[in-house]
């Protein structure tokens, strides 16, 4: 553990607790992505699998049991109480695209081939791509409430670390390099490059979100 | 066996 990837995993873990926070002020899912969110209820479905076959550390496994719950909690939130506030139409992106990309390259380049392994890579490379369906929605309305934004900065800033935390792991832990994290990462980071702009320049100085 | 990947992140 180092402070990059404690960082990391703290925002992460922030990026949730703000997205349930707005949804439970507003009590409405309006301009959250529901497809995204199942998005991320499979990725870490598939990803903690392990959680039944080895132990890391009690931190790990906590954590784990985390986002699992907390992510189910939210597709939970928007499928039942807060369906009438959801707008099918803005949230129009094909998703089986993202599903079947994540897969054939899981496949084409596990670590290893095992069940759990090619399992493990499809996570992966489906979390980089997961976030795509909620910025697919903010482009086409062209605008996000502030507590939104500061959710996908927090789901972006987390990636972000992790990428300086694999740097750090590569000269602290003799050459330490898993490329499958490293691919995924970069695009993941790389996806939010536009979004990180308008925040930075937009919302940080305490305008609303809105494309130009 | 020896060839097992292990994941210590999240």
């Amino acid at each position: 553990m180092n402070i990059f990837r404690l960082s990391g995993d703290l925002l992460h873990l922030a990026s949730i607790f703000i997205l349930i926070a707005r949804l439970h002020q507003t009590k409405s899912c309006a301009g959250i992505s529901l497809k995204t969110q199942y998005l991320y209820l499979l990725v870490f479905a598939t990803r903690y699998l392990d959680l039944f076959l080895g132990f890391v550390s009690v931190y790990n496994t906590l954590m784990k049991i985390f986002f699992l719950a907390s992510s189910g909690y939210i597709v939970y939130l928007m499928y039942s109480p807060l369906k009438a506030s959801y707008d099918k139409s803005l949230d129009s992106f094909r998703v089986e695209y993202i599903i079947a990309f994540a897969a054939v390259v899981a496949l084409a380049f596990p670590h290893k081939y095992s069940v759990v392994e090619v399992l493990w890579s499809f996570s992966i490379y489906l979390e980089s791509l997961a976030i795509i369906p909620q910025l697919f929605q903010m482009t086409r309305t062209g605008e996000a409430d502030n507590i939104t934004s500061h959710y996908v900065f927090a789901l972006g800033g987390y990636r972000a670390l992790y990428m300086l935390n694999w740097f750090y792991r590569y000269y602290t832990e003799d050459n330490y390099v898993d490329y499958i994290s490293w691919i995924a990462g970069i695009v993941q980071t790389a996806l939010y490059g536009d979004f990180f702009y308008i925040y930075i320049t937009r919302v940080l100085k305490g305008k609303s979100f809105k494309l130009p | 066996d020896e060839d097992d990947v292990v994941h210590d992140e999240l």
